[in-house]
């Protein structure tokens, strides 16, 4: 009760950049997975590598982060991840 | 017939195909979905429920084994989890083995590979699942071009008159489902029946006349319709599904970042609408039934669908993404005499004809607010229907047949109805 409520997606990417397999890749095509945590006040998404044989995240192989603010962007149009204001984000979140 | 050792409500699972929170009872002020709305003013509304996975095989058989996809190990179509994962309970099956009839309707768990291409039948289900005859045509070449000649478009208007067989996969899932509820009535069975519609899943194939509804004059375009500048471009999807209509291909966008044209950004936006109306009016008959059979008092309606869809936000189309509008979806469940006063005189389930009522523009129902999840849609309606408590899943569960990855919304029930 004293917990965050939070809501978990993810989606698999086989690359970083978009290519005709990005929306739908095969298990042995994915590469990285887009880990996301949805509260009442932000939505923040680690991209990182991913081993579709042993179905291991490497946290520590980020590929791309994203933050948004739910009230003042609640169309997700301004990613505020900046390196350098959090950079231990995803170490912190996970 | 089930086992008949049963005391609690019956159960109506209603799952949607690629269906964000464009209704009128989530505040969009341009769809037209009264039906949907109406049963959303009987019920406990979740406005920020999320899917798993936005895409539809690992988003279903995430919220029908209670499981996330990590543990499912299902991220495509292609593996199915009882010999890839674990060989998980799913919900139907836990409602089967508790003496309920269990049936399912249309598409409710995706059909191929990743349910056996059985629909888990028999373990899930007490009768073989039913997929209307109609559904192989979705995909060939119905669709009448302005050259007068059939393609397989996205943008597919039809008079059903003059369609193949003379009628759409969603108007015969409601008549089956019909059927079935006057068959179990007739048993006096407890049941679970699980009906899952496929519109607005593309193509936008819907009766012409709901474009009626909405004047392409009127249909705006996404408030953002540009990609983000920030946009990490490994977030970004390409909307390939899209792109392989035969409208679509006709106006050779550039892959990947191309802009769909103004016009035909749209025919979709006005396409989807459309189809969400079609579908609100199979959800009207499907409920209007459940009443007139003497069902409402003593069935539990739950209403999600498996995902949502971008309609042009961020320059993107279809699911595929972690976008709110493509993970946040509708969730709503009717539970008699919880979420409804005690019964009067008049009926809780009408139809409402799309054409001549003025929609609903607040949703009147019990609103809850906080982030929840579709893996917890098991545990909800276990409970619901008072079933023995799902116990959670240890970490990992690959060997744990019964346990639960999501938690039970009932404490939501609670404080959405003060």
């Amino acid at each position: 009760e004293n917990t965050e409520s939070v809501a978990y997606s993810s989606y698999p990417r086989p690359s970083d950049t978009p290519q005709w397999n990005s929306d739908l890749p095969d298990l042995k095509d994915i590469r990285i997975m887009g880990y996301s945590m949805r509260t009442s006040t932000y939505r923040f998404t680690l991209w990182v590598g991913y081993n579709p044989v042993t179905f291991e995240a490497n946290i520590t192989d980020i590929h791309a982060q994203e933050l948004y603010l739910v009230k003042t962007d609640p169309n997700q149009d301004n990613n505020l991840f900046n390196k350098s204001l959090h950079f231990d984000l995803a170490q912190r979140v996970f | 017939p089930g086992t008949g050792d049963v005391n609690g409500m019956n159960v109506l699972l209603i799952i949607v195909d690629d269906l964000r929170t464009s209704l009128g009872c989530y505040g969009d002020n341009i769809i037209k979905s009264p039906n949907i709305d109406q049963l959303a003013s009987k019920s406990v509304v979740f406005t920020n429920a999320y899917a798993q996975q936005a895409v539809c095989a690992p988003s279903r058989v995430s919220f029908l084994t209670g499981r996330r996809p990590d543990t499912t190990r299902l991220f495509d179509f292609n593996s199915y989890w009882r010999e890839h994962a674990g060989n998980y309970s799913t919900l139907p099956q836990y409602f089967k083995e508790h003496g309920y009839v269990t049936m399912s309707v249309g598409k409710v768990f995706h059909p191929g590979i990743s349910s056996n291409r059985s629909d888990d039948y028999p373990y899930s289900w007490s009768v073989r699942p039913y997929h209307p005859s109609s559904e192989k045509y979705e995909n060939e070449k119905t669709c009448k071009g302005k050259d007068g000649q059939l393609h397989a478009n996205l943008v597919c208007p039809v008079d059903v008159s003059e369609v193949p067989e003379g009628t759409l996969p969603d108007i015969q899932s409601t008549e089956e489902a019909i059927r079935l509820l006057k068959t179990v009535n007739q048993q006096n069975s407890s049941f679970f029946l699980a009906v899952g519609y496929h519109k607005p899943h593309i193509p936008f194939r819907f009766p012409k006349e709901f474009l009626k509804l909405y004047p392409i004059e009127n249909i705006s375009l996404a408030p953002d319709p540009d990609i983000p500048k920030n946009l990490p471009s490994v977030a970004y999807n390409p909307w390939t599904d899209i792109r392989k209509r035969q409208d679509v291909q006709a106006l050779n966008i550039s892959f990947p970042y191309g802009p769909v044209p103004l016009h035909f950004q749209r025919l979709i936006r006005q396409s989807y609408y459309a189809s969400v109306s079609y579908l609100d009016s199979q959800v009207g008959q499907l409920l209007s039934a459940v009443e007139n059979l003497g069902l409402a008092d003593d069935t539990v309606i739950a209403f999600a669908s498996d995902h949502g869809w971008s309609l042009g936000e961020h320059g993107e189309w279809a699911k595929y993404s972690n976008f709110d509008v493509a993970t946040r979806v509708p969730l709503m469940f009717y539970v008699p005499g919880m979420t409804t006063t005690k019964r009067t005189q008049q009926s809780i389930f009408t139809y409402l004809d799309p054409f001549n009522i003025e929609p609903m523009r607040k949703p009147p129902g019990k609103i809850e607010e906080e982030p929840v999840e579709l893996v917890s849609l098991y545990s909800t309606i276990a409970e619901l229907a008072q079933l023995p408590f799902l116990p959670d899943c240890p970490v990992p569960s690959f060997h744990v047949e019964l346990c639960t990855e999501g938690r039970s919304l009932l404490p939501y029930f609670d404080t959405a109805r003060k």
